[in-house]
C-alpha cells in the first residue's frame, strides 16, 4: 500500500460526507446504499465513523459529473477514467467525483429497483417469465399505460410479484419537484417538448418539467434512465430502435460494426444513416459500490497499491463477494489504527440524555469497566483523560454562550472558558456553583445582555438574572410572557441592544431585556427566518458576530444575512481539540 | 462472404483517434510515470517510464510497449495518478 506524501489523513475520526447529486442510472436509494456500504468497508477495520450530512460542507463531498465537471481533471466519456478523489484536507480535498458517462450498476448489469407494485421495492429479476415469454429487461407488455414493469422473481406467471421500473412517467429525481413525474408535453422557452431533454443545460443531464409549462411554473426534475436506455453517444436515455439501418444494412440487435474497440452500440431511430442518433448498449456497467470504496480510500489518505487484488489497485475489476484485502487493511490501519471497542449497540442512557442534574462521578464510574483490547495487538489500553474533566471529550454541551468576552461551555454543573483572544485556550472545568451559586447543575441557555452586562441563565421552566454577585430568581418562564407549554429555552441570540431572541425547537421569541417580557407578534417559526439550520438545535448562541446552531457535535454557522456559511464540529473548529 | 469492416466517426463521441504510441505517451504522462524533467530525453525516458509503470502495476517488466502493457493501459481505472511528480 501507499499513502500520500506526508501521510495526509483526517485529524478526526468522525468523518462526514454529503451526496451532492445522483446518477440517472440507479434509483437514488440504491446509490445511497452503495455509498453507505462503501464507507462501511473502511469503518469496519478502523475507528473511523461516517455521518451523512444533507446540507453544508462535509469532509467528503460526493458527486457525479461528466467531462469538465469543475475541477482541473476532466473525465473522458464512457470507460477509461471512472472516478477520482482527493486526499484528506480542506476545500476540494477529500472529495470524490464519479464519471456519469459510465453506466453505474452494482457490477452485473442494470440494477433496477422497482417502485409501487406488490414487491415492496424489490429489485427486478432478469430474466423473468411473463405469459411464457422470457424478458431480460423491463417491459410495457401487458399494460395500456405505457409504464415499464418487471417481475421481481424469475417467474411472474407463478409468483405474481412485480413492480414498476424507472421511468420519467413515474418519477423524477433531484430538481425542485419532490420526485413528481414528468408532464408531457411541456413548454420550455416557448418550445414544446414531448420527452425529456438536455436543452438548456451544459452538463448533458436529461430533465423535464413537472407541470405543463416550465416557463411559468419553473418546476422540474431529472429523468431517470430506463434500463433499456443507451449510454452516452448522442442519445443518452433513449432506447435502442430495432431494427435499424447502418450503412445500408439492417440490424436487429446491438452491434460493434463501425467501431474499432468492439463496444456494442445501437441506433435510437430506425435509420442511423439518416438521423445519426446512437448510443452504447447497456452492459454489465461498473459497480458503484466497488469504485466508491476505492475512491473513499483515497479520500481517507490511501494512494494506489501495486497489489493487483487490493481494492486500492488503480484498475477496476468486479468482485462478487468483496473482501477488503490485507494490504488495504494494513494501509488504512497505518493511518488510523485498528478498530477498537465493541460494535455499535443500541443507544443506552448516558450523561448525554436527560438535561437533569446528575450526581458527581464516582471512582468506579470513571474507571473503564472492561479493558479495551484489539484482536491484532491484544494490548490493554485505558483512557488517560477523565472525560468529565476534558471539554474535548464532551459530545454535547448543556449550553454555550459568550460571556464577558469568553465562550462559556456548560455541562453537568461545570463550565469551561475559551478565550477568543488567547488562541482558543480552554480553561476549566470550573464548578458552576463557585461563580453562580444560585444556579442548578444543568443550564439550558445563558446570555449576557450587552447593555447592562446582566447575565441571564435558563434551566427548565425557570430563569435567573445575575448582575455581579447579585442574583434575581429563580423566576418562572411564564413571567416573561411565555406560554405554560414552553418547557425550556435552548438558545439565545442577542439582537441589538436590549433585545434577545429565545429559541425552543420550531419557535423563537423576541424578549425585551429591560422589560423582561416577550414582544408582541411572537413566537415565530425558526425556519422562516433561520433557514437551513436544524430546528432541533439544542444550543443556539452568538459568537464573534455569527449565529451558531448546534446539534450533536456539529454546528451550523450563520451570518448576519441569515445564510449558513459553514457546518463544522464544535470540538474541532470551535474548541480546537 | 463477410463484409470488410468500415470504421466510422460517431457523432457526439469524444475523439480518441490516437495511435498506440500517442495513447501510451499520454497515459504515462497523465498517471505520473513520465515526468516533466524526462520529456526532453524522450526515447530513453519512455522506456524507463514503461518499466516504472510495469513494476507499479505488477506487469512483466520489459520496458517496451507490448500487447499486455497496452491492454493494461486500456483498462477502466481510477483517475488519480499512480506516481506524483
Amino acid at each position: 500500500y501507499q499513502t500520500f506524501t506526508g501521510d495526509l489523513k483526517w485529524d478526526h475520526n468522525d468523518i462526514t460526507y454529503r451526496i451532492l447529486n445522483y446518477s440517472p442510472d440507479m434509483d437514488p436509494s440504491v446509490i445511497d446504499d452503495a455509498f453507505a456500504r462503501a464507507f462501511k468497508v473502511w469503518s469496519e477495520v478502523t475507528p473511523l465513523t461516517f455521518t451523512r450530512l444533507y446540507s453544508g460542507t462535509a469532509d467528503i463531498m460526493v458527486s457525479f459529473g461528466k467531462l469538465d465537471h469543475g475541477d482541473p481533471y476532466p473525465f473522458d466519456g464512457k470507460d477509461g477514467l471512472l472516478a477520482h478523489a482527493y486526499p484528506p484536507g480542506e476545500g476540494i480535498q477529500g472529495d470524490a467525483h464519479f464519471d456519469d458517462d459510465e453506466f453505474w450498476t452494482l457490477g452485473t448489469g442494470p440494477a433496477v429497483k422497482t417502485r409501487y407494485g406488490n414487491a415492496e421495492g424489490a429489485m427486478c429479476h432478469f430474466p423473468f417469465l411473463f405469459e411464457g415469454k422470457s424478458y431480460s429487461s423491463c417491459t410495457t407488455e401487458g399494460r395500456s399505460d405505457n409504464l415499464p414493469w418487471c417481475s421481481t422473481t424469475a417467474n411472474f406467471d407463478t409468483d405474481k410479484k412485480y413492480g414498476f421500473c424507472p421511468s420519467e412517467l413515474l418519477y423524477t429525481f433531484s430538481g425542485n419537484s419532490d420526485g413528481a413525474a414528468c408532464v408531457f408535453p411541456f413548454v420550455f422557452l416557448g418550445e414544446t417538448y414531448n420527452k425529456c431533454t438536455t436543452e438548456g443545460r451544459s452538463d448533458g443531464y436529461r430533465w423535464c418539467a413537472t407541470t405543463s409549462n416550465f416557463d411559468k411554473d419553473k418546476k422540474y426534475g431529472f429523468c431517470p434512465n430506463r434500463d433499456t436506455a443507451v449510454i452516452g453517444g448522442n442519445s443518452e436515455g433513449e432506447p435502442c430502435e430495432f431494427p435499424f439501418t447502418f450503412l445500408g444494412k439492417t440490424y436487429d440487435s446491438c452491434t460493434s460494426e463501425g467501431r474499432g474497440d468492439g463496444k456494442l452500440w445501437c441506433a435510437t431511430t430506425s435509420s442511423y444513416d439518416r438521423d445519426q442518433k446512437w448510443g452504447f448498449c447497456p452492459d454489465r456497467g461498473y459497480s458503484l459500490f466497488l469504485v466508491a470504496a476505492h475512491e473513499f480510500g483515497h479520500a481517507l489518505g490511501l494512494d494506489h497499491s501495486n497489489i493487483r487484488d487490493a481494492l486500492m489497485y488503480p484498475m477496476y475489476s468486479y468482485e462478487e463477494d468483496f473482501h477488503l484485502h490485507q494490504d488495504d487493511i494494513a494501509g488504512i490501519q497505518y493511518l488510523y489504527g485498528p478498530k477498537t471497542g465493541p460494535d455499535p449497540t443500541p443507544p443506552q442512557p448516558t450523561d448525554e440524555s436527560p438535561k437533569t442534574p446528575t450526581p458527581p462521578p464516582t471512582p468506579s464510574a470513571e474507571t473503564p469497566k472492561t479493558p479495551v483490547t484489539t484482536p491484532d495487538t491484544a494490548v490493554t489500553t485505558s483512557r488517560p483523560i477523565d472525560p468529565s474533566q476534558d471539554a474535548c471529550e464532551v459530545n454535547q454541551f448543556d449550553a454555550i454562550s459568550e460571556i464577558q468576552g469568553e465562550l462559556h461551555l456548560f455541562k453537568d454543573g461545570q463550565y469551561w472558558r475559551v478565550s477568543a483572544q488567547r488562541n482558543g485556550e480552554i480553561k476549566g472545568p470550573f464548578p458552576i456553583a463557585d461563580k453562580w451559586p444560585a444556579l442548578p447543575a444543568t443550564i439550558d441557555t445563558a446570555f449576557e445582555d450587552l447593555l447592562t452586562k446582566k447575565i441571564f441563565f435558563f434551566s427548565g421552566k425557570r430563569f435567573w438574572v445575575y448582575h455581579g454577585q447579585n442574583v434575581l430568581g429563580p423566576r418562572s418562564l411564564e413571567k416573561l410572557g411565555l406560554g405554560s407549554d414552553v418547557d425550556q429555552i435552548v438558545g439565545a441570540i442577542q439582537r441589538g441592544k436590549g433585545k434577545v431572541l429565545l429559541f425552543n425547537g420550531e419557535n423563537y421569541w423576541r424578549m425585551d431585556v429591560k422589560a423582561q417580557s416577550i414582544d408582541k407578534g411572537y413566537p415565530r417559526y425558526t425556519d422562516e427566518v433561520f433557514g437551513g439550520v436544524p430546528v432541533d438545535s439544542h444550543d443556539v448562541f452568538l459568537y464573534k458576530g455569527s449565529y451558531y446552531f448546534c446539534r450533536d457535535h456539529f454546528y451550523w454557522q450563520m451570518n448576519s444575512r441569515h445564510q449558513v456559511s459553514r457546518v463544522g464540529y464544535v470540538k474541532y473548529d470551535i474548541l480546537k481539540c | 462472404a463477410p463484409l470488410k469492416s468500415v470504421f466510422v466517426t460517431f457523432p457526439g463521441e469524444i475523439l480518441k483517434n490516437m495511435t498506440d504510441q500517442e495513447f501510451a505517451n499520454s497515459y504515462l504522462e497523465r498517471f505520473g510515470y513520465l515526468n516533466l524533467e524526462e520529456r526532453s530525453t524522450r526515447l530513453a525516458s519512455k522506456s524507463k517510464a514503461l518499466l516504472r509503470m510495469q513494476r507499479h502495476l505488477g506487469l512483466p517488466e520489459t520496458g517496451e510497449l507490448n500487447t499486455e502493457t497496452l491492454s493494461a493501459m486500456k483498462q477502466p481505472r481510477c483517475g488519480v495518478p499512480d506516481i506524483r511528480n
